[in-house]
């Protein structure tokens, strides 16, 4: 473990705490992919499969329980609790766009041709593109709300943080995970974007994140 | 990559 991995670990409850509490306490999901969350739901379940037949740590098994848990409640939150606020007319993005090829490379592309293994690939490539229904509702929208755009900016930074992380890993203990690092990158790349409006127009105190 | 009996990142 090191200072990267546990901020960036830091970061990832912080995004996810956001966005639940966010949702519990203004009692609507509007605004909200519920695809991205189901996605997120989903790399958490077919990436921690070992939960109970590894044990890494306690705060391994304990964060691994803790994501689980969160994720799901935002779904059920979100397609149960307040599904009367759920914008399913602006969630749209074909989900089967992002699974197809993700489940075609995780066969192709893996460690082991294990059902683990496979499972723990494909969690890794979908994160990579999870987010890209929040993304693009943001884009039909036309904006977001501030507290979604911070949830966003932790969710981003987390995986910039790995980044750090697999460097730090890499020359103190000459280990890397290519697959963990390649496709890492390409999700913090998909975020930069959003950094941008970020850090142009909601840290300006614009309130409301309006694309142009 | 060094072969690992796990993944030990979240």
């Amino acid at each position: 473990m090191n200072v990267f991995r546990l901020a960036g670990d830091v970061s990832h409850l912080v995004a996810i705490i956001i966005l639940l509490l966010k949702i519990w306490r203004s009692k609507s999901c509007a605004g909200i992919s519920g695809k991205s969350q189901v996605l997120f739901a989903l790399v958490f379940t077919t990436r921690y499969l070992d939960l109970f037949t590894v044990f890494i740590s306690v705060y391994n098994t304990v964060m691994k329980v803790v994501f689980l848990a969160l994720s799901y409640a935002t779904v059920y939150l979100i397609y149960m609790r307040f599904r009367n606020s759920y914008n399913s007319e602006n969630d749209t993005f074909r989900v089967e766009f992002l699974l197809v090829p993700v489940i075609g490379l995780s066969f192709l592309e893996n460690y082991a041709f294990t059902p683990l293994e496979i499972l723990w690939t494909f969690s890794i490539f979908l994160e990579a593109v999870a987010i890209m229904p929040q993304l693009f509702m943001i884009t039909k929208t036309g904006e977001a709300e501030s507290i979604t755009t911070h949830y966003l900016f932790f969710l981003g930074l987390y995986r910039a943080l790995y980044i750090a992380n697999w460097v730090w890993r890499y020359h103190t203990e000459s280990f890397y995970d290519l697959i963990a690092i390649v496709s890492g990158v390409v999700q913090t790349i998909f975020f930069c974007d959003f950094f941008y409006l970020y850090f142009t127009r909601v840290l300006r105190g614009r309130g409301k994140m309006t694309l142009p | 990559y060094q072969r690992r009996a796990h993944h030990d990142e979240l």
